[in-house]
């Protein structure tokens, strides 16, 4: 489903050059559940913005389905982004303006499902991750924990073909930290490839291998027993 | 040097009351070290808030050194947070103007140091932290974990009187992490009060009691055997 050749990625601010990313050749096959690790500052978050095209590579290539992405218009990348993707930022990047419900309500909106449909599903996801009680409250009413779960429902409510999260438990306890991950493995078993950016070596036992960053390079990968 | 009587805490929105905590009865000892855990939602910021005076309780007494709180007027409590206080904020709350040592040095400047004095401290912690590098990008270039640390090394700067955190390492490798909290116990050795919220067991440990809040009120302490 993904596969990128030689990717990089270079920051340029005032007249210094941050590589983030160096040669990276990686290839993620459908339905598989794949979690990269690496510490602060390594290129995760760089390499998973850079794999759900919402920023665009220094040089080297990314296909999608067999399809290179810079061939891509922008229009294009936003409706394959809004049909096929769920995203969970390391900020949760939740709308201020918009009640908790109106925000998991969203992505639904823009595959164009009927109201009634959209609050149904929006509301069971809700209540799956405990913040049902607060739907009607603006992200900066909830704590840390209950914005982060928002942000998952948000983007698992569409059943996207593809999920990337990154560090989606960063500010959860156990309990709700494994709730979290347990619907990230039933999307998974249902079919959903997922890519999952974490700190926690327990997250990453759920997913099938493991891909390590160092310093913006792929370093090693190795295959997780249990799954 | 803390103490609290039946603190109570209430957030109101259209018509919904929400109480966050409930007949809060703790004392903090001069140069303890206290962790604070508990469930998503629980509490834990809003009681970390009220005890730095970032926020007012609805009903109940915060006594600070004997003081009671609520007689301080707003000059006198930012005074005392200025003076007394390092806070590490859940969500970071780096000002995205100034660049890394500028956010590092500003509560040096509070205190009056001279600029090369306040340089050299700030580079000093920032270095420890492993974010000397970017110390002239803005907090938008740092990845989630650097951003972190820079929220750290601000709060312990000034190698403040009271030191309070919330859950400083939620974005972070096990070895950065590791690193935030040898920091906080050599402050606490040093005679620095802290007070930790953490969903870390691990980082709990490293206190010497661990109170456990749930759905807003006090529900066991615990002694760590270690400290
Ligand atoms: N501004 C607000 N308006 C309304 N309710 C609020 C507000 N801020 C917090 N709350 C509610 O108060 C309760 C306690 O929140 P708090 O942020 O203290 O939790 P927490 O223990 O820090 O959780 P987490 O581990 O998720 O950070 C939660 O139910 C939350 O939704
Ligand atoms: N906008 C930017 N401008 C300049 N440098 C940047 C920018 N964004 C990220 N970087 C740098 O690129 C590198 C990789 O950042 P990235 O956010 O991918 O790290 P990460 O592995 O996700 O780390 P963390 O675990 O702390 O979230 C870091 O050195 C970071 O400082
Ligand atoms: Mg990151
Ligand atoms: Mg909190």
């Amino acid at each position: 489903i993904i596969k990128t050749v030689n990717l990089r990625k270079v920051y340029r601010s005032f007249n210094v050059e941050t590589v983030a990313l160096e040669s990276i050749n990686v290839e993620i096959k459908e339905g598989e559940f794949v979690s990269i690790m690496g510490p602060s500052g390594s290129g995760k978050s760089t390499l998973l913005n850079l794999l759900a095209m919402l920023d665009k590579p220094s040089s080297g290539s990314i296909a999608f389905m067999g399809t290179e992405v810079s061939t891509f218009s922008d229009r294009q990348m936003a409706q394959f982004r809004k049909r096929f993707l769920g995203f969970i930022f390391q900020n949760f990047n939740l709308i201020d303006e918009l009640t908790i419900l109106e925000n998991v309500e969203l992505p639904l909106q823009y595959l164009g499902l009927p109201k009634a449909e959209r609050r149904k599903r929006a509301m069971e996801m809700m209540e799956r991750l405990e913040v049902a009680h607060k739907k009607q409250f603006f992200p900066s009413q909830l704590s840390g924990g209950q914005q982060q779960r928002v942000a998952v429902a948000r983007a698992v409510v569409t059943n996207p073909y593809l999920l990337l999260a990154d560090e989606p438990t960063g500010n959860l306890d156990s309990a709700h930290g494994q709730e979290v991950m347990d619907i990230l493995s039933k999307l998974n078993e249902n079919g959903t490839t997922v890519i999952l950016v974490t700190h926690s070596a327990q997250n990453a036992e759920y997913s099938q291998r493991t891909i390590h960053l160092f310093d913006g390079q792929v370093v090693t990968e190795n295959i997780n027993h249990v799954n």
